[in-house]
C-alpha cells in the first residue's frame, strides 16, 4: 500500500 | 481602500472555477504588488498559491494590505454571473466586512453590482522553498488534462516517469494497466502544442488522480501546463494566468510503505 502525506511535511508555517 | 479594475474579467472566472472544488474558504491578500492567495485543500494534501501582479490590472488601487476571506464557491457564484467579456472591478473599504464586484459590458450599457460578505478566516501561510527540479515537464494543457482523465477511469495514482525518451503517465487498477509516453515535441509552427522536456536526471514519482484532475479545472486559463518533478518532493502543476502572474497546485507524491 502506499500512503499520502500532508503538504505540510514538505512547507513549514510561515 | 481597495480597488482592482481587469478588463479580462473571464480571467477571474476561470481563476475561481479552478480552485472553487479544490479550497472551501480562503484569504485573498492584497498589497501593492498585486492579488494573491494561498491555501490548502481541507485534507491539506494539496496547496494552491495564486499570484495575479498589479500591473495586469487597468487600475490597481491598494492604500495598504488587505486580507479578503471569502468562501470561494460564493465568489465563483457570483463571478459567474458576469459575462466572459465584461470587466469586473472588485472594491473594498478597509473596515467593512463585504466586498463588491463590479461587471460592466464592453461597450458600457449594463452595468452590474454584487456585494458579497466577507468571512474571518485563520489561515496558516507555508513558506515554499526555491527548488531545482530534476525535470520539467511543459506541454497542451488539453492533453494533461485527458490524460489525468483517463487514467483516473483506470486507476486512483499515476506514476509519472520522466526519462531521455520523454514522460510517461501509467496507471494500475483492477481491470488492468494504462501507460502514456509524450515524447518531446519542440512544435515550433505551433508553440502551444509543444512538449518540452527538461531533464537533470530520470524521476518517478506516484501521485493521487483525484487531486491531479482536480487541478486540471485551471486548464481553459493557459494552453500549456508545467509540471516540475523532483524524487520525494511535491510537485508543482503550473497554469499561467495570462501576462499577469500564475496558480500553481503542489502535490506531495505518495510514498511506499
Amino acid at each position: 500500500g502506499s500512503k499520502q502525506p500532508m503538504i505540510t511535511r514538505f512547507f513549514g508555517k510561515v | 481602500m481597495l480597488e482592482l479594475r481587469l478588463v479580462q474579467g473571464g480571467l477571474l472566472k476561470k481563476v475561481l472555477e479552478s480552485l472553487k472544488d479544490l479550497v472551501n474558504d480562503a484569504n485573498f491578500d492584497c498589497s501593492a504588488s498585486g492579488f494573491s492567495l494561498q491555501a490548502m485543500d481541507s485534507s491539506h494534501v494539496a496547496l494552491v498559491a495564486l499570484l495575479l501582479r498589479s500591473e495586469g490590472f487597468e487600475h490597481y488601487r491598494c492604500d495598504r494590505n488587505l486580507s479578503l476571506g471569502m468562501n470561494l464557491n460564493n465568489m465563483a457564484k457570483m463571478l459567474k454571473c458576469a459575462a466572459n467579456d465584461d470587466i469586473v472591478t472588485i472594491k473594498a473599504d478597509d473596515a467593512s466586512d463585504s466586498v463588491t464586484f463590479m461587471f460592466e459590458s464592453p461597450n458600457q450599457d449594463k452595468i452590474a453590482d454584487f456585494e458579497m460578505k466577507l468571512m474571518d478566516i485563520d489561515s496558516e501561510h507555508l513558506g515554499i522553498p526555491e527548488a531545482e527540479f530534476q525535470a520539467i515537464v511543459r506541454m497542451p494543457s488539453a492533453e494533461f488534462a485527458r490524460i489525468c482523465k483517463d487514467l483516473s477511469t483506470i486507476g486512483d495514482t499515476v506514476v509519472i516517469s520522466v526519462t531521455k525518451e520523454g514522460v510517461k503517465f501509467s496507471t494500475r487498477g483492477d481491470i488492468g494497466t494504462a501507460n502514456i509516453v509524450c515524447r518531446q515535441n519542440p512544435s515550433i509552427d505551433k508553440p502551444e502544442e509543444a512538449t518540452i522536456i527538461e531533464m537533470e536526471e530520470p524521476v518517478s514519482l506516484t501521485f493521487a488522480l483525484r487531486y491531479m484532475n482536480s487541478f486540471t479545472k485551471a486548464t481553459p486559463l493557459a494552453n500549456q501546463v508545467t509540471i516540475s518533478l523532483s524524487a520525494d518532493l511535491p510537485v508543482v502543476v503550473e497554469y499561467r494566468v495570462a501576462e499577469m502572474g500564475y496558480i500553481r497546485f503542489y502535490l506531495a507524491p505518495k510514498i511506499e510503505e
